[in-house]
């Protein structure tokens, strides 16, 4: 199963 | 000028051993309200979290708000010279490139200083909403961290299924599958053994066990870790330091092919 990056869950400050 | 003390250096060892096998540069902000800390481990998978509130230490002293830019290895390394029971003292000047790290015996007799280099690092920071979770899961820290361990030997991902009164931790292998079930407690004398399953909606989700072996390196931190699962968004492992902050991981739920 493809593990997604985490800063694609967050918005970058 | 930055300088704050801590009575006991062992809880600062043991939040550098929560960090050091996940983040290897990593930039603590210094401010009036603490000590924090926030970065992605290299392969931006997963990110963590530190806070350490200045309610916790002996004195909290920040004239203006820095940057210590740090290796962590080297930190680790450093704060592996203080005694459990030494207090520590960190001290930076405004514009210096040095961090102070001061060790203090209980009776007074030694002090060891040690003076490390600091970095210039420009580390991505990522904002952290605060939102509701569908499923909030307390148990003792040392069966969480025993669970991703067990389930390693089988598999690569942990099948997490949260429904009212109990959490199913699943892994399926090459060599089999595993199942460990864990009922919420109905009667706890002792509130660090507890086990609570908080549900607004049953979830089901997919976690690799590698990162959640990295984030158990927190459990001598707390004797409780908290689990917050949403359908669709990162898991947060929580660990509380009494007192002073806590350590939080997140890790995205892995997708559906």
């Amino acid at each position: 199963m493809p593990q997604p990056s985490i800063s694609s869950f967050f918005m970058k400050t | 000028m930055f300088e704050c003390r801590l009575p006991k250096a062992e809880v600062l060892k043991k939040t550098m051993d929560a960090l050091k096998d996940l983040i290897k540069e990593a930039v603590w902000d210094v401010s009036a309200q603490g000590l924090s800390l926030q970065s992605m481990d290299s392969s931006h998978v997963s990110l963590v979290q530190v806070t350490l509130r200045t309610e916790g230490f002996d004195t909290f002293r920040c004239d203006k708000n820095i940057a210590l830019g740090v290796n962590m290895d080297t930190m680790q390394k450093l704060m592996k010279c203080a005694s459990n029971d030494d207090n520590i003292t960190l001290k930076s000047e405004d514009n210096g490139d040095l961090l102070s790290l001061i060790f203090e015996s209980p009776n007074g007799e030694k002090t060891s200083e040690y003076e490390m280099k600091l970095m210039d690092l420009d580390i991505e920071q990522l904002g952290i909403p605060d939102q509701e979770y569908s499923c909030t899961i307390k148990m003792p820290s040392g069966e969480f961290q025993r669970i991703c361990r067990d389930l390693s030997n089988i598999g690569e991902s942990v099948n997490i299924t949260v429904v009212k009164g109990g959490v199913d931790f699943s892994a399926k292998g090459d060599i089999g599958n595993a199942k460990i079930h864990v009922t919420e407690s109905s009667n706890v004398d002792n509130e660090k053994d507890a086990v609570t399953v908080e549900v607004n909606e049953p979830v089901n989700l997919t976690f690799a066990l590698r990162y959640l072996n990295f984030f158990t390196k927190a459990t001598p931190l707390s004797g409780q870790v908290s689990l917050s699962i949403s359908p669709d968004v990162p898991l947060v492992v929580a660990y509380e330091i009494e007192d002073l902050g806590h350590v939080k991981y997140f890790l995205a739920p892995k997708i559906e092919n």
